[in-house]
């Protein structure tokens, strides 16, 4: 079925059954941690998540309908924000940490030992919280993580050919097919009509917050690259200079 | 080839 036809109900739950399964870093880490050693293991683990997410982005339904234009532009432009969200996600129940994986969880203070890294750790633990606090639910986790990755590009791109325009007009009826997912997950929690349309409001509204941090690990990466503290490579490398480079 | 684009274009399993 095109997801123009799905129900909001089967859109979640093809979006649900594209969640990428658990990933596990499967290193030793040796505590402490060097600015080296922690910032290897943190794109590492970045690494082998992207590709999972590039598998993950394929199962949305409608994606694959994109140009390749748009599919690269879309996953260049979000990459940081997915894999931000989806630690958000796994660290919402684990206050003070984050859980970047089964087998490797970091308290705020290990922050101290990368430069500049304790900020957006700061930052991502308070948008954490906020999920805490609205309780977020799984139905509307996925929601959100599809609406960043078919919003991110939609202000930094204009089209001009036919084709371009007629992809464009598809994102933007896939972005209607996810927001109707995310008003109906909300609508199943109980809620008043008006208390509906705040959360769909707070919800949103993270997503800025997740934007800014992104933004601010992308230029920490870059950085961290330049100086030669980790060697950046492979998928990862590609995204970052996509973000980097002009 | 890009790694992006090969992954992207690769038929699902």
């Amino acid at each position: 079925t095109h997801h123009s036809t799905m129900s909001p109900e089967e859109f979640i739950s093809r979006i649900m059954e594209a969640e990428p399964p658990e990933i596990y870093l499967m290193e030793d880490l040796k505590k402490p941690f060097t600015e080296a050693s922690m910032m290897m293991s943190l794109t590492n683990l970045a690494d082998k998540e992207l590709v999972l997410m590039i598998s993950w982005a394929k199962k949305i339904p409608g994606f694959l309908e994109l140009s390749l234009t748009d599919q690269i532009h879309l996953l260049k432009c979000c990459w940081l924000e997915i894999l931000m969200l989806g630690l958000m996600w796994r660290s919402v129940d684990h206050p003070g940490k984050l859980i970047f994986s089964p087998d490797f969880k970091l308290n705020r203070e290990e922050g101290q030992c990368v430069e500049g890294i304790m900020e957006i750790f700061d930052m991502l633990l308070a948008a954490t919280s906020r999920f805490r606090e609205l309780k977020l639910q799984r139905e509307e986790y996925v929601c959100l993580k599809a609406m960043i990755l078919l919003n991110s590009n939609l202000c930094t791109s204009s089209p001009q050919t036919a084709e371009e325009l007629e992809s464009r007009n598809k994102l933007l009826r896939l972005l209607d097919s996810v927001i109707d997912a995310l008003v109906w997950a909300i609508s199943k929690l109980g809620l008043s009509t008006q208390q509906q349309t705040l959360r769909l409001g707070h919800l949103t509204m993270l997503l800025s917050h997740i934007r800014h941090v992104s933004n601010k690990g992308m230029d920490h990466l870059s950085t961290m690259k330049r100086k030669n503290v980790v060697l950046v490579y492979d998928l990862l490398l590609e995204m970052l200079d996509a973000n980097t480079s002009s | 080839h890009t790694k992006l684009l090969q992954l992207l274009t690769t038929k699902p399993e």
